[in-house]
């Protein structure tokens, strides 16, 4: 456990901190509806 | 260091459109019933690269049946999709496809078909006719009448049946039977046909001359019929192959 806690608290140091705005990509798929799903 | 992959291609990518209008077309120049379908969404694309300006590409397409019989020469960008309440019919499509030195080519293909559930349309639209059974009994009947009617009526070819395309059946507030039906030409005019029908025969490949019908026929309360028969003209090249013919 101890090992596990020093892993998460690595893990959440190592987090790059998102610029504020941030917008992440669209998936790149299932692509774009162009008529209607059913 | 090694350069970095690159991004896995999206569904929306140019390279992906390209490749899903490729694969479009083919299937439609490679089916002998029913309607035309167009695109209406890329699901799913992976690449698999193989060596220098080749790489072979899956696609799974999801595409909707347009109002457009598929011996029909209107170019697939005029076919309108059919709508919603119109009950419409999906077809998905597992593509691959091989993009060498930039040029696509469809290797297999594989689709199947499915209407939109009965609940979906009259959730949306209560008293929209659904889509019935190319064999039932009513639906034979007004086709047999349309064309008869039809064929009573015309000063030209005396039309023969190719296959039904679609049918709906309305319950309420009346009874109405719509059907859709592809029709070719023979070789007799309509008033030669009532005098000897054996000697009416599909005209040859050459000189066929297809086309498409739809008709509506009130049951109930009272009966009505309306006909309209529409010949394309003759189409070099364009064949049709009754069903249980085809190569799949």
């Amino acid at each position: 456990s101890v090992a596990k806690r020093a892993a998460a608290e690595v893990a959440q140091h190592d987090k790059v901190p998102r610029p504020v705005g941030f917008v992440p990509p669209p998936p790149p798929c299932p692509g774009k509806i162009r008529y209607f799903k059913i | 260091a090694p350069a970095a992959p690159p991004p896995p291609l999206g569904c929306d990518d140019p390279e992906s459109e390209a490749a899903a209008e490729v694969a479009v077309n083919y299937i439609n120049d490679h089916s002998h019933h029913g309607y035309k379908f167009a695109l209406n969404r890329i699901e799913q694309v992976r690449v698999l690269p193989q060596g220098p300006n080749n790489e072979i590409l899956f696609l799974e397409l999801d595409l909707l049946e347009t109002t457009c019989h598929i011996l029909s020469p209107t170019p697939l960008a005029n076919c309108t999709v059919r709508s919603f309440t119109e009950h419409a019919v999906e077809g998905d499509c597992d593509v691959k496809l091989q993009n060498l030195d930039g040029k696509l080519s469809v290797l297999a293909s594989k689709c199947h078909s499915h209407a939109d559930s009965s609940e979906d349309v009259h959730q949306l639209c209560p008293d929209c006719p659904l889509l019935a059974s190319l064999n039932n009994t009513e639906v034979l009947a007004t086709v047999t009448t349309a064309l008869n009617d039809h064929n009573s009526k015309t000063h030209d070819a005396y039309l023969r049946l190719l296959e039904i395309g679609r049918a709906r059946i309305q319950n309420h507030p009346v009874h109405v039977v719509s059907v859709e039906f592809a029709v070719a030409a023979t070789n007799c005019t309509a008033e030669e046909a009532k005098v000897n029908l054996e000697a009416c025969q599909l005209l040859p490949e050459d000189q066929s001359n297809f086309g498409f019908c739809t008709a509506t026929a009130v049951m109930r309360p009272s009966q009505n019929l309306q006909v309209d028969c529409q010949l394309y003209g003759h189409q070099p090249g364009v064949t049709y192959s009754q069903p249980g013919q085809d190569t799949s």
